[in-house]
């Protein structure tokens, strides 16, 4: 699978997501 | 791989070699079968766990290829309607009992001042349930009103220590699996067919990801992170078969939880002519009955089906688990006979 097909692809989703979702 | 398996020389019992059997007489409606990590006199061993509607037993191994019974735990109130593994845990066996659906969630333990004894660790309307390492277990439950998403940190004593509690989704969630090697995310399937993952220390729900009409009522066994993406193994037991695939059993489909999307990777499909399954992964190995009594096995990464184990001389086959630390295959007949298979 590419980047094109699943969008930008970050190894620190679960760091991130965590930042961005409500508490 | 299509071809292999469509050959009648396809995928026999080779793969999987027969290590031991044993056989409870008393047990005439085995609902699920299991293993649990066992500490007593200074040394660990695997034992292997059966239950019926009204007995849950404890077998030891007693030589090479010998199981004797150990214990038995009689539960008289409702009935038992599967043993939750618990990986890593030592002397503690999880049941959930109910009767349509799973009304309640408990431990059963050994104590070196209690003996044998059996304690309540969660009642309600429970969907669906899970352990996960260090003496985790997370379980969904529904109200009229509203669901509950819980993790419970057990005790070693089988009391709860801690409980915290998950954001539930809009949808009922419909199973759990834990995510290898991230020990604070969860992942979740839906009702609505989606992937919804938790950060367990937090109890945030950070992600919620559809997985696609094609394949309803989807089932996740467990989850990898790797690369930036989430890979799902997700089991599939009402989708229709199709010309170009034929019935999938298994799919590993790779989310990325930063933009939602999702593309499947492998696919394991059914032996031709079958039909029917009921789904157990372990590692990268998955295992099912199907309907025609027999069970199938995958090497999930590769999409082969590696071995069938047709119904024997004691009958259809009902019930296939994998056992903990890859010690191989359970597989248990109508019976209460169960056979250990290495793999």
């Amino acid at each position: 699978c590419s980047e094109s097909d699943l969008g930008p692809i970050s190894l620190n989703w679960f760091e991130e997501l965590s930042a961005e979702a409500p508490p | 791989d299509v071809a292999e398996q469509l050959t009648p020389d396809g995928p026999r019992e080779e793969s999987l070699q027969l290590v031991s059997e044993l056989k409870d007489p008393w047990c005439s409606c085995p609902v699920d079968v299991g293993t649990v990590w066992w500490a007593a006199a200074g040394h660990r061993e695997l034992r292997v766990v059966t239950a019926s509607e009204s007995a849950v037993s404890l077998w030891q191994p007693l030589a090479p290829d010998c199981w004797g019974k150990v214990y038995t735990w009689h539960l008289t109130e409702l009935p038992v309607i599967q043993i939750v593994p618990l990986p890593d845990t030592c002397n503690l066996v999880c049941v959930a009992l109910g009767e349509l659906e799973i009304g309640e969630i408990r431990l059963l333990l050994y104590s070196e001042t209690d003996s044998f004894k059996h304690s309540l660790v969660k009642t309600g309307n429970i969907k669906a349930v899970v352990g996960l390492k260090d003496q985790r277990l997370v379980s969904s439950s529904r109200t009229m009103q509203e669901q509950q998403v819980e993790m419970v940190l057990l005790s070693e004593t089988g009391g709860s220590k801690d409980r915290q509690t998950l954001m539930p989704p809009e949808e009922t969630v419909t199973a759990f699996a834990e995510v290898e090697g991230m020990r604070e995310a969860l992942v979740g399937t839906t009702a609505g067919n989606s992937v919804v993952v938790w950060n367990l220390k937090t109890g945030q729900l950070l992600r919620k990801m559809h997985i696609g009409y094609s394949y309803p009522a989807s089932i996740c066994h467990r989850a990898y992170s790797d690369s930036g993406l989430l890979f799902v193994v997700l089991s599939h037991p009402h989708a229709k078969e199709s010309e170009s695939c034929g019935s999938p059993a298994f799919r590993v489909v790779a989310f990325n939880p930063r933009s939602g999307r999702s593309t499947g990777v492998m696919f394991s499909c059914l032996p031709p002519g079958r039909a029917g399954r009921r789904g157990d992964v372990w590692d990268t190995a998955g295992a099912a009955v199907l309907t025609s009594g027999a069970v199938a096995v995958w090497d999930l990464l590769r999409g082969h089906c590696t071995a069938v184990l047709p119904p024997g001389p004691a009958g259809h086959w009902a019930l296939a688990r994998w056992a903990a630390g890859g010690a191989g295959l359970l597989a248990g007949h109508r019976d209460g006979t169960v056979h250990l298979y290495r793999y």
